[in-house]
């Protein structure tokens, strides 16, 4: 799943390019928007292509393209955040079921680890970190690296991390490509070998209500994702 | 106060700046950072030529600079975030007491409105809402907006809308001068004359734990927010 304590570092646009692209590659995926906010939901709402499923845990979902499926965001209803109500147990019945159906879970998860936040940590298996290339990411990412890595063992085995995806990377700022080289020198292994390129046309493509691959496949947003699918998907 | 569901919207960094513009013109300020993830605190840990107060509530800040005092962020023991055991009325107690002594008081609130950034509604009269120049942050700004008059209703004359802050605007992607106009021609006199522009200055200035006041007060970005700050001080 997506997370990172730090707000707008690219979570959201990571889940639903990673779910997109796992699509596209032919596995069947099953994207949870966590975010009361609902930026993923909003972000794949003119996609098409989908199928309904006939039966099975797949018909609490919403296709949205083929081989991809959306469980909506929980809606924000009010601007605190609802208390400890959500039934994590209900989700993790229908995650069980759907683990019957498809090859991936893709989890959104919103910044700060809130209720929803922590609901989705114990449904999915592993974490994905993206991270903002400038400063601020780096500050409070090691402390998030380690209290994730305490959290994994308290949820037995689940939100192990994956990997630490830099995303926002501009030539055009040269501090940028400092902050990828500082991450890798901390971390090592742990940073993926992908990156995000800053690229307005994910933005573009957000407000048509599509992933990059559906909109502009061409655009380097859209080429650095396919990428990171790539790598993901070779483990 | 700083407030906006979305992440990475420019909450902080405005906060630190009109706090650190009000403490230059000659006001007494406080500023309270309410999120756990204490990005405010970091971000003028390096400032200097404060005054630590003898006596009142002030001894229970940290100088900063002249006329500027820090309450520091909670900090983040874990990766969740506490639940309802922050002390608000100890809080609305000192804010009491501040307000004998400040002229001002900014407030830093978290992402998503989560108990600290409840807390800090509360303690407050108005609320700034920084929006970032680009797709996403529209979408919600209106319910996001609606939801807050609702908890003005209900804080009783407290967090009332004081205005909207277009930020990270950029000449370069044409798109964000489109969304400032949208802003302005949907929501009127919200919007705030001043805008801030994209800087990567300010990034550095809080990489080296000071305000773009401090640090490079000939930046564009030192430039917007002292805009800001006049057009705030001048009611
Ligand atoms: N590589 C990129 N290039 C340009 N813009 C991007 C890129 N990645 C994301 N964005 C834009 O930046 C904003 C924040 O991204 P996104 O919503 O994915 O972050 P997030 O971490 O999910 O935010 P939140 O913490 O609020 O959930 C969005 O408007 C998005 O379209
Ligand atoms: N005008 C600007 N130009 C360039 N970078 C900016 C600008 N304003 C803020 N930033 C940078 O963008 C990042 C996010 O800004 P900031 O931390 O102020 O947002 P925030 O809304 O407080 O985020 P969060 O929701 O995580 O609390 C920071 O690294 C900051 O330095
Ligand atoms: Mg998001
Ligand atoms: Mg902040």
């Amino acid at each position: 799943m997506l997370a990172n304590q730090k707000g707008g570092v690219g979570k959201t646009t990571t889940a639903i390019h990673l779910a997109h692209g796992f699509a596209l590659s032919g596995k069947k995926v099953a994207l949870f928007d966590m975010d009361p906010q609902g930026n993923a939901t909003v972000a794949v709402q003119q996609m098409s292509g989908g199928h309904e499923a006939k039966k099975g845990a797949l018909t609490m979902l919403e296709p949205v393209a083929k081989n991809l499926w959306l469980l909506r965001s929980p809606g924000a209803e009010s601007l605190v955040e609802p208390g400890a109500d959500i039934e994590v147990d209900r989700l993790l019945e229908l995650v069980q079921e759907l683990a019957k159906v498809v090859d991936w879970l893709v989890i959104d998860c919103p910044p700060r680890i809130d209720a929803w936040g922590w609901a989705g940590l114990q449904l999915g298996d592993e974490v994905l970190v993206p991270v903002q290339a400038e400063f601020f990411a780096i500050h409070g990412l090691s402390q998030m690296l380690a209290a994730m890595e305490v959290a994994a063992k308290q949820l037995d085995g689940k939100a192990r991390i994956r990997g630490v995806l830099p995303t926002m990377v501009d030539a055009s700022e040269p501090v940028t490509l400092e902050v990828v080289e500082d991450l890798r020198k901390n971390l090592g292994d742990l940073v993926l070998d992908s990156l995000v390129l800053r690229d307005s046309n994910l933005v573009e493509a957000a407000s048509h209500g599509k992933t990059a691959f559906a909109h502009c496949p061409w655009a380097r947003g859209a080429l650095c994702y396919g990428e990171l699918v790539m790598e993901i998907l070779d483990g």
